[in-house]
């Protein structure tokens, strides 16, 4: 089954 | 200090329900150019974006940049002590552990007042990157919602994948399977029961509708819902706040391993 993915992973701290 | 005077008051009400049960707790964010808050869930697979723009509200005075750190159900638990026809206003002072809701009826006949008690909370913003995305659908927020309630009854995820000949939204579970398509539609009375479809790329991505069901708690603020996806990228869920700003959500696609 796919994976659910995390927002960290796409956005990254300021 | 800070007053901030929202004579359409229902629309507060309207954007805890639609972000409570997704965050629990979260810093709203007070400077020159509106109320913001921008926080995550528990698990870091949605993140959700609040403005509400200055300009927006009768009253607007924030002496400087306050962030206030506030528990989402507990403030829901106020706001819904306010009417649906009450103006809103909120009010801190500096350096104060309290923020205060005051809600007048229409009449003012009834003035109340509910202080809240503030939290510290560590949150650090993220930067989102401007993207330009791959497929753009507008479609009424009420069948949005609607799609997504039907097919969490089949299956747990949801493919939303965008082609020229509209968007589909499918599912699978143990008793079967579900595709639900939307074509474009701009040939309707109302230009908000249109749905919009902008396409640069084909693109196929899969969400978890335990989510999107979240998402649509958003419904009662707009009547149009905008999705932006992009291939590996998280989708946009966008309900715009009438003449004041947006609430958005963010949600990580399931990635194939």
């Amino acid at each position: 089954d796919p994976k659910q993915g995390n927002i960290l992973s796409f956005f990254k701290k300021k | 200090m800070l007053e901030l005077r929202l004579v359409q008051g229902s629309l507060l009400k309207k954007v805890l329900e639609s972000i409570k049960e997704l965050v629990n707790d979260a810093n709203f964010d007070c400077s020159s150019t509106g109320f913001s808050l921008q926080a995550m869930d528990s698990s870091h697979v949605a993140l959700v974006a609040l403005l509400l723009r200055s300009e927006g509200f009768e009253h607007y005075r924030c002496d400087r940049n306050l962030s206030m750190g506030m528990n989402l159900n507990n403030m829901a638990k106020m706001l819904k002590c306010a009417g649906n026809d009450d103006i809103i206003t909120i009010k801190a002072d500096d350096g104060s552990d309290t923020v205060t809701f005051m809600f007048e009826s229409p009449t003012q006949d009834k003035i109340s007042d509910f202080e809240m008690k503030l939290m510290d909370i560590d949150s650090e913003h993220l930067g989102i990157p401007e993207a330009e995305y791959d497929a753009i659908v507008r479609m009424p927020s009420a069948e949005f919602a609607r799609i997504c309630k039907d097919l969490s009854s089949i299956g747990d995820t949801v493919v939303i994948s965008v082609t020229k000949e509209g968007v589909k939204f499918s599912t699978k579970g143990d008793i079967g399977a579900a595709n639900i398509v939307c074509r474009q539609n701009t040939t309707v009375d109302k230009p908000d029961d249109a749905t919009v479809i902008e396409m640069k790329e084909p693109v196929s991505l899969q969400f978890a509708l335990r989510y999107t069901n979240f998402f649509t708690k958003a419904t009662p603020l707009s009547s149009t819902v905008t999705i932006s996806l992009s291939n590996e990228l998280p989708v946009v869920v966008e309900y715009k706040i009438a003449e004041m700003g947006y609430v958005r959500f963010y949600l990580a696609p399931k990635i194939e391993e």
